[in-house]
C-alpha cells in the first residue's frame, strides 16, 4: 500500500543542510499496525507528513496504492488526503474560530456526506467529549484539544490513519480509551501508523520502526509482546 | 510559600457553569517538588495558571510569599512572574517570529541581565539544542519546541518552576535529560510543581496531588518510591 524508496528531505539553514530524512526505504502493507519511534528531532513527523501527502520530498519515490505521489498535483493530493487518510497532528491544528463539533464535521462536509452532524457527534462521544462539542479550542484543555484532533481524523473512517503522538497530552486512562478506538479501526482492516514515545503503545503494535537522524535503523522486527 | 484557600474558577457556557476549580485548598512550602496528576480536563492547567499569576480566579484567596495575589494589579503580577516564576506551558507559547535563542533571551532582557546571549545559549545547550539556536519555532520538531519552552523557563533560575506536561513530546532518553535538569534546580532549594501524566515522573516527586473535576482528592501522600 505504501512504498517509499530512497526518500530524502532536506532543509537548508544558511550554509548547512539538514537531512530530516536520509534515504528512507519503507514498505507498508494494507492492514498493518505500526509504531514509529525515535529520539526528538529524528524525522518522525517529517516521515508522517510525507506519507500523508502533506509535504513534498527532495529525492526518491513514494507510491501510494500503486500511484506515484510526486506526479500528482495539489488538487489530486488534497483529494487523496480527504478520501483515504486521517491525520492526527502533533500540534492538533484545529481551526480556532470553529467549535469542536464544527472542526470534526469539516472532513465530512468536504466529502458531501449526508448527516455530518450526527456522525461528528458520535465520534466526539467516543473520545469522551460529548459535553464539550460546543466549546472552541481555546475553551478546552490540552488533552481535550488532542481528542478533538483525534475525532476529526477518525470521523471519515479512513483507510489509513496517521497518528503523530496521539496520547502525548492524555492521562493513562483516557489514553487507553483512544487506543481502544484505534484497535476497533484496525479490526476493520484499516492501516494504522502511530508515532509515539510511550513504550506501552509501541509494544502493542505488531511492527515497530526506529528512526534516528533521518535514517531507519530497524524495520523488520515483529515485536512479540 | 504558596497558600490557596477555597479557590474557585468557573467558566460560563450558555446556561451552564463549569467549575474548572471547585474549592481548592493547597499549601506548598518553599523547596518542595510536587507532581500534579489527574484526568484530562480535571483542572491541572487551570491550577497552574492561577499559581503562576497568569489567570485570576472567582472566589477564595491565594497568598504567594505572604502577599495576597488578588490585591495586586497587572503590573505587579507581571513583575512577580518575571522575578520569581518560570513557566513551561502545555502548548509552549513560543514567539513565532523569534529564533529559539531570542525566545530564551527574552526573560533575561526584561530583567536587564548582563550578557543574556551567553546565558541563553548555555541553557539551550543543556536541553540538547546547541545546534538549533537559530531556528524559528516552525523550523523545529515538536519536542524541540518543547525544549525551547523549557529552556526559556529555566534561564532565569526561577525560585518557582511550574511545568505543565514538560515531557509530553519527548522520547524517554531526552525526557530523562530534562528531569536531570529539574533535579539540579531543585537541589538549589527551588520549588518545583510538575503537571504530568507519566507515572515515572510523578513517582520521583516526594509529594503528589490528585485532581478530579476541579477538586483535590489527595494531597498529603508522601509517595515513598
Ligand atoms: N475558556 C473556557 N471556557 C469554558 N471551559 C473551559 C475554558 N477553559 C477550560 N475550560 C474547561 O475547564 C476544564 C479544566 O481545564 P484544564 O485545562 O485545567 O484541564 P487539564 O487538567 O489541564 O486537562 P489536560 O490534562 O487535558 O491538559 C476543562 O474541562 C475545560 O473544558
Ligand atoms: N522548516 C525547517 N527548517 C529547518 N529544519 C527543520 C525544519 N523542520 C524540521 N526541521 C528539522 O528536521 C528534523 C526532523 O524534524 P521532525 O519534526 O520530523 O522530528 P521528530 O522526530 O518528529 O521530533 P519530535 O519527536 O521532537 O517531534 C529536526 O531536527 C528539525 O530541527
Ligand atoms: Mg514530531
Ligand atoms: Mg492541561
Amino acid at each position: 500500500l505504501i512504498k517509499l524508496k530512497d526518500v530524502v528531505k532536506t532543509y537548508r539553514m544558511g550554509s548547512r543542510e539538514i537531512f530530516a530524512l536520509d534515504h528512507v526505504n519503507l514498505d507498508i502493507e494494507s492492514g498493518e499496525y505500526l509504531a514509529v519511534v525515535g529520539p526528538s528531532g529524528s524525522g518522525k513527523s517529517t516521515l508522517m507528513n510525507i506519507i500523508g501527502c502533506l509535504d513534498r520530498f527532495d529525492a526518491g519515490t513514494y507510491r501510494l496504492a500503486g500511484e506515484n505521489v510526486d506526479t500528482l498535483n495539489d488538487n489530486e493530493l488534497a483529494r487523496i488526503r480527504n478520501r483515504k487518510i486521517g491525520f492526527i497532528f502533533q500540534t492538533f491544528n484545529l481551526l480556532p474560530r470553529m467549535t469542536a463539533l464544527e472542526n470534526v464535521k469539516l472532513p465530512l462536509l468536504y466529502r458531501g456526506t449526508s448527516n455530518p452532524r450526527s456522525q461528528a457527534e458520535a465520534v466526539l462521544e467516543d473520545v469522551g467529549l460529548g459535553d464539550r462539542i460546543d466549546h472552541h479550542p481555546n475553551e478546552l484543555s490540552g488533552g481535550q484539544r488532542q481528542r478533538v484532533a483525534i475525532a476529526r481524523a477518525l470521523v471519515t473512517d479512513p483507510q489509513v490513519l496517521l497518528a503523530d503522538e496521539p496520547t502525548g497530552n492524555l492521562d493513562s486512562a483516557t489514553g487507553e480509551e483512544i487506543l481502544e478506538l484505534f484497535n476497533r479501526l484496525h479490526s476493520n482492516e484499516r492501516t494504522i501508523i502511530v508515532v509515539t514515545h510511550e513504550k506501552e503503545l509501541a509494544q502493542r503494535c505488531p511492527r515497530q520502526i526506529n528512526l534516528r537522524d533521518g535514517k531507519i535503523t530497524q524495520t523488520e522486527a515483529r515485536v512479540d509482546a
